[in-house]
Parts: C-alpha cells; sequence; structure tokens
C-alpha cells in the first residue's frame, strides 16, 4: 500500500517577526530533514513505528523545538521529558512521563509498549526500566539552552507579578 | 513538543509524540503528550494522531482519541473530524493548538488554532509541504 507521514515541532503565537530569515531557515530545514527521513523508512517497507521514532528522535536531538535537547525548563530550572507511541494495529501503547535522564525519551515510549506489559511509566520507574533496556542515559543538563533558560527568567518574573494562581496564565510557555 | 504520524507499507497507523512540557512547570504536571488518547492515539479502522499545544485542555477533551472517534462512529473524513475537534470544540472552550493526523487513505490533516504550528508532510503521491505560520 502507499505509505505517507506527517510531524509537527509544536504550536504556539508564533508570528514572522519573531524569527530571522535564517532562524526560519534552520526551522524548514530540521522540519524536511525529519520528515525526510521518516518518509525514507517508510518506503523501506520498515515497520510505522521505526519512522515515527526515526523523525521524532532527529527533532528530539535539535535544540529549535521543546523536546529533548532544546527542552523547556522547569520551575526550578531542570527538564522533565514525556512521550508516547501508539500503534493502531492492535491498539498496542507506549508512554513515559516526568523524566529526566533519557537521552531519547520516544524510544522509551517505544520500549514500554513492546518491553513491557503495561502502557504508562513515570519518573525515576521509567528511568530505572530505560537502565534495564540498557538505553543511553544523559545528564539532565545535556538538554540545556539559553534560549529555553532566558523564557524560564521571563516566565518566572510573571509569576511573581501574577495577584493569584488561578489568574496565572501562562504566555506562549503553555503550549506543549 | 514533537509528533509524527505514518501510514505504513503494511497498512498500519502509528502515532508518536514528544515534549519538554510547559515552561516553569512544578509539582509534577504532566500535560497531554505522553497521555494516550489525549496527545497521541492510532486505531487502523479511524486515524493516527498527535497533538501540541495547551495539554490541560487536549487532556479534558481527549482530542486525539475524539477525532478518531468522531471518524469511526460518525463516519466524518478525517478533515472534518480534525477541523471539527480544534476550531469547534476546543478553540470555544479555551484551548489552543493543534493536531496533525493521517489516515488508512493515506490523507493527511494538520488544523490548528493558533497563528503558527511547525508542521511538514509527505503525502500518498510523494507530495512534500513544510510550514510554520497560518
Amino acid at each position: 500500500s502507499s505509505v505517507a507521514i506527517a510531524i509537527h515541532g509544536g504550536a504556539g503565537t508564533l508570528s514572522p517577526d519573531d524569527m530571522t530569515d535564517a532562524q526560519r531557515a534552520e526551522y524548514i530545514s530540521t522540519l524536511q530533514t525529519a520528515v525526510t527521513e521518516g518518509y525514507k523508512v517508510l518506503l523501506a517497507g520498515e515497520p510505522g513505528e521505526a519512522a515515527v521514532i526515526r523523525a521524532i528522535q532527529i527533532m528530539e536531538m535539535s535544540p529549535l523545538f521543546n523536546a529533548g535537547i532544546g527542552a523547556v525548563y522547569t520551575f526550578d530550572g531542570e527538564h522533565e521529558l514525556d512521550a508516547s507511541i501508539m500503534n493502531g494495529r492492535e491498539l498496542n501503547a507506549g508512554a513515559v512521563s516526568g523524566v529526566k535522564t533519557i537521552k531519547s525519551p520516544i524510544m522509551a515510549a517505544y520500549r514500554v509498549m513492546t518491553e513491557s506489559p503495561h502502557v504508562m511509566l513515570s519518573a525515576e520507574g521509567a528511568e530505572a526500566f530505560a537502565r534495564q533496556q540498557a538505553l543511553e542515559m544523559v545528564d539532565n543538563t545535556l538538554f540545556n539552552t539559553q534560549r529555553r533558560y532566558e523564557a524560564l527568567q521571563k516566565a518566572k518574573a510573571r509569576m511573581q507579578s501574577e495577584t493569584s494562581a488561578v489568574e496565572w496564565r501562562q504566555g506562549n510557555e503553555r503550549f506543549g | 513538543t514533537v509528533g509524527a504520524v505514518v501510514l505504513d507499507k503494511q497498512g498500519n497507523l502509528v502515532a508518536g509524540t514528544s515534549t519538554g512540557g510547559m515552561t516553569a512547570k512544578r509539582f509534577g504536571r504532566i500535560g497531554d503528550s505522553p497521555i494516550i488518547g489525549a496527545g497521541t492515539y492510532a486505531d487502523n479502522t479511524s486515524c493516527a494522531v498527535s497533538a501540541t499545544g495547551h495539554g490541560e485542555y487536549f487532556i479534558r477533551y481527549h482530542v486525539a482519541s475524539d477525532i478518531c472517534a468522531r471518524m469511526k462512529y460518525a463516519k466524518m473524513s478525517l478533515h472534518d473530524a480534525a477541523n471539527t475537534v480544534i476550531h469547534d470544540v476546543l478553540l470555544p472552550a479555551g484551548g489552543t493548538g493543534g493536531v496533525i493526523a493521517i489516515d488508512a487513505g493515506g490523507n493527511v490533516a494538520m488544523p490548528f488554532n493558533t497563528s503558527g504550528m511547525y508542521r511538514a508532510s509527505i503525502d500518498k503521491h510523494g507530495n512534500v509541504s513544510i510550514g510554520i505560520y497560518k
């Protein structure tokens, strides 16, 4: 049968003024690489999971997107990552949430789906499972970027100026 | 947040999503990305969906599985199901963001109710499309 792929790198209040032509070209180039590499995997007849992982890992390793390297910071100045994957054949699924030292969260989610009886593992438990699966573990600082660190400072400044938690509605940061 | 949805040569639909979550999040806050049915869903009888946006709304409105359910039970097209949920259900409720979705026929829908979404696709005819803004 024919194959097809779609990818996203996040949504939000994006304005052409927010980025230079060079930055825009970088986004376009990375999206092009991710969608093309995933498509090649499909053309080779490999299972859809391999294509999804290939495309997402390219974006996890890019500092441009809020996933893996380039992830936003938590209030405490760390990175807590989440990921999930689902196959439409037997509705099988895997997910990890709140992980800090797994280099590729989408790969961890895939292993939860294929190597465990569970659908979702979280935090330290998910990390212990990833180590048992011999997935690559890294220091949380691997995911640091200056741009996201500055975004954290701005968000914290706004949080302090808001009068109540209810009114504190995040700006663009609320988008995944 | 990043995501991918595919139709493979065996006719299977697969969806995946990965995220750093929300800036300045506290107290172990989790958004929709790892929640099956909210930020990620796939069913060969309808579609595969990956979402990005204000996670709390995507969880409460179980966006990814709602799109697939509208195809499965209401016999809506992929385009209509995805656009209805993003523009007519989520936006009036205050939920902002978008989805990428694909069906068993290799059709692709990428609706979003914000001013931009980083997105790319290669359809069943091999046509490439890449976009950032509306």
